[in-house]
Order: C-alpha cells, then structure tokens, then sequence
C-alpha cells in the first residue's frame, strides 16, 4: 500500500516535504544561506575548555 | 545585546542574560545553541524552555517575534517586549533539532530523525545546563513551544519523566508542559481539517462532501505507520497532506495560520529582520558564535522529520496527567493548520482517570484587565483553552493573554480564577 502510493505519480511534486520546506521558508521571508548547520571538519570554535559540555558566556 | 535600548530601570550591566554552546552527549559532533534568560521579576520563578516547531526552525524566530524579551526594531536596535514571557519565568530558548539556526554539526549522521532522538537531545542538554547552573536546578520546570513542537515537547516531558524515575542524573522539577496551536495527534487533527474549513466558511458543503472522502484512506494510512512504521508513514504523509493543500486549493491566497489574513504571494509574513540582525558582526561577537552560519529555517531538518510527522504522540501523555505532571494545550481560534478543533478533539479523547470530568467540565471564560481573552476547560492537571483573537502565534497575536496565561497556569492558578459561566457548551 505505501510503496504503491509514494510511486503514485498524482502524490509527486506538491506533496513533497522539500516543497513544503521551502514554501514555510518563503512565507516568513526567509533566507538561510544553507539548507543545514553543517561545518566542515570538527572544530572547537564553541570555546569547549576542559572536557566541559558547556560554554556560556553572559550578554553584556 | 549591543544595539540595545536599554530603558525601563535595567542597568545593562547585569541583565542576567546568557548564551552558550552546549556539546551534544550522543552525538557525533554536533553543539546546541541556547538563550537563557533570567526572570525579570525573581530567580525563584519557574525555568521554561520554548520549543519551535518547522520542524527545523530556529527558536529565535519565537525570541524575537512572540515571547522572547525583547524585539527588533527596524533600525536594528533591540527593545524590550513588554509582554516578554521572561517576566513571570526564567525562560530557555534552544535551536533544536541539531542543524537549526545557531546549531550545527560536522556530520550529517547527527541530525535527528524521530522524537527519541530529539528528546534524548534536549534531556542532555538540560543536564549540562543543570549543572551548568544549580542554582535553578531546584526550580519548578516547564516545557512549552508551537506548531511542530507539539511533537518534541510530549515526547521530552516523557524523557525527563522517565530520567527522574530511572534516578539517571539531576532531578528536574517538571511541574507541566504546554502545547501551543500543536501538532499532536494527527488521525484526529487531520480529520478535523475539513470541519474546521467549513465552520469558518472557506468551503462549501458539496466540497466538504469530496475532500472528506480522503479522511478514511488517511486515516487508514496513518494506522499503518503506527509508532515505528517508515515507508507507511512517509505514504501517510502524503496521503493526509491532500487533505490539507485540497482546502486550500480553494482558499485561494487566505493565510493558513491566520484565516482573518492573506498572503501576498508566498509572503505570510516578514521576519528578515531577525536574519538581518543576527548577521551583525557586533551581535555575533557579543554571542560567541564567530562566523558559525545561522539557518532560520532547515529544508534538510523539515524532510529528515518526515518520517515522525504523522505518528501519534498523544499516546504518552495520559501516564504524565496520571502522575500530576499537567498540560496545557492552547489555541489560537483563527488558525487551520494546527486549529482549536483537532487539538480540542484530541485533548476530549485522551483516556485518562480524569476524562469524563474534563469532558463534563463547563466551559469558562478567560479574562484578562476584564476582557474576555479565552475560553478555558480544565479539570486537574489538564486545561485546554481557545484563545481569542490569536492564529498560529499565539503570543505574538495576543502577548499580554499568553503571558498572563502563562503566569496564572504555572501559578496553579488558572482555573480559578477565570469567571465561571453556566453554558457547558457541548463538543462540536
């Protein structure tokens, strides 16, 4: 039943999640330059000392 | 903040405010940002995280534009919301799922797929954050969000349940969860998209007749996918989805979060102003983010969901309301996508030792400066209210109800003191 409708042309185009992502996107006129938070390469630039998990700073 | 506009007796030496990086536990290499900001009326108020939905957009989004405590100006200055809910809480914002706005990874295997992941996520960072800060670690604790969160904020009130049972770290004092214009349950919600859409007049009955034919194949569909169906819930996803983009083929250019309003084009609504703030070399220094990208909204986070969307997280909550933990569920009256009708059907369907009595319970107003704001059902630990004059963003439409609701419910306080009104109004 499900792989039969996902091969359903009439469920194609509008009714892909990626359209209605980038619908939500335009609605609130949005516009990230990326589709994801990804970095190349692991880095520490979050400012982690020390085995600690967390680094906070105060918003002066 | 720079470009801050300080004002109303805040010295900005201290505001108490904080943002940070927190190193996810179980994850490859993924960090999430967060906004912690302390209660402008005592540190003894509850601690409230706010979760927004997508999925996969940013929780500034929520910060700046509904109940953060303050907003941006179009010069690009900052100033306070009057109605900030950081007025009657110590209020949390995290960029959650991993990949969304301020947080990021460096491999793709960490973003998140279902609501194990992102509840196991946000159950660590709250212990990092914890023991970040014990001094709060005592207060009162709440989880409360919109839309999408509907999802992540009963699935992590269950993990954090569950962590304070198992004793697997600190003991966070969760007192209750609110779920605002939610996505839930959808086989009811999905099913009262077309009840909604004629009540409100945007279809006609003979169209009503036609899309309501989807119902019983959607409903089917989402039986399939069940709790940890795949293929069957993506097929589910699209199946049901026609019931929706049905309506609004004929709602032509109304706006579905906010029926009282149109979209010009795609444009609902603009919040560039956030993206165009949070670019500020002076703001990204003062947060610590360097040059670390920030996505406002993921296309990738949005699809990589897309097999959680139709399952039901309804089926967790009774065991909450059964051990005192309580829930809200608000909803603006003019919203379609996640409406009053489907979130009020679910909540009346819930089996729990207290149903009957909430079903039974009367209707009564919220008020708020003598003005009736809401109408509220509550009994125990559950209270379902339709706030009036809001859509999809309750506490943008409504800021001074949603934080008075807010301070009365954490209060303990709302069902007593709305004014009670004898037209226990039957469930449509």
């Amino acid at each position: 039943f499900s792989s039969a409708l996902l091969l359903d042309p009439r469920f194609a185009g509008s009714h892909f999640p990626s359209v209605h992502a980038e619908k939500l996107i335009r609605q609130l006129n949005l516009s990230p330059k990326e589709d994801l938070n990804v970095v190349k390469g692991g880095d520490g630039s979050s400012g982690l000392a020390g085995g600690k998990r967390i680094a906070e700073r105060k918003l002066r | 903040f720079p470009n801050f506009g300080v004002g109303s007796g805040f010295s900005v030496d201290d505001l108490g405010h904080h943002a940070g990086y927190y190193k996810l536990d179980h994850s490859h290499d993924a960090r999430l940002f967060y906004f912690f900001f302390e209660s402008r009326n005592s540190k003894n108020d509850p601690i409230v995280i706010w979760l927004t939905g997508g999925p996969g957009c940013s929780s500034e989004l929520a910060m700046f534009y509904e109940n953060g405590p303050f907003a941006i100006a179009d010069n690009m200055t900052l100033v306070w919301n009057e109605h900030g809910w950081d007025k009657a809480s110590n209020l949390l914002y995290v960029d959650q799922p991993v990949g969304t706005g301020f947080s990021y990874t460096s491999d793709r295997r960490d973003i998140r797929h279902n609501e194990d992941g992102v509840s196991n996520d946000l159950y660590d960072f709250l212990q990092a954050f914890f023991a970040e800060h014990p001094e709060f670690a005592k207060n009162d604790f709440y989880i409360t969000g919109e839309s999408y969160a509907g999802h992540y904020i009963p699935a992590f009130a269950a993990r954090v349940h569950r962590g304070n049972k198992a004793k697997e770290g600190i003991h966070i004092n969760l007192k209750g969860f609110a779920i605002g214009n939610g996505l839930t349950d959808p086989a009811i919600q999905y099913k009262a998209y077309t009840d909604y859409a004629l009540d409100m007049g945007i279809i006609k009955q003979a169209q009503y007749n036609r899309i309501n034919k989807i119902v019983p194949v959607c409903e089917t569909a989402i039986k399939l996918c069940g709790t940890d169906g795949t293929l069957s819930c993506m097929a589910s996803y699209f199946v049901c989805n026609t019931i929706f983009s049905s309506i609004m083929a004929l709602a032509g250019d109304t706006n579905y979060y906010d029926i009282r309003k149109k979209c010009e084009g795609s444009l609902c609504y603009d919040f560039s102003n956030m993206e165009k703030f949070l670019s500020q070399k002076s703001v990204r220094e003062a947060l610590g983010v360097g040059d670390i990208d920030f996505v406002s909204c993921s296309p990738t986070v949005y699809q990589a969901m897309l097999v959680d969307w139709m399952r039901n997280l309804e089926v967790g909550i009774p065991t909450l309301l059964e051990d005192g933990i309580k829930l809200l569920v608000y909803a603006g009256e003019y919203d379609l996508i996640c409406n009053w009708l489907g979130n009020s059907r679910w909540v009346h369907a819930m089996e729990w030792s207290g149903k009957k009595k909430f079903v039974d319970s009367s209707e009564v107003t919220f008020e708020v400066d003598g003005v009736e704001a809401g109408v509220l059902k509550s009994y125990g630990p559950l209270s379902f209210m339709k706030v009036h004059d809001a859509g999809h963003m309750v506490p943008m439409d409504q800021p001074k109800a949603s934080l008075e609701m807010l301070k009365q419910w954490t209060q303990g306080k709302l069902s007593t003191t709305a004014t009670e009104e004898e037209n226990s109004v039957a469930e449509m």
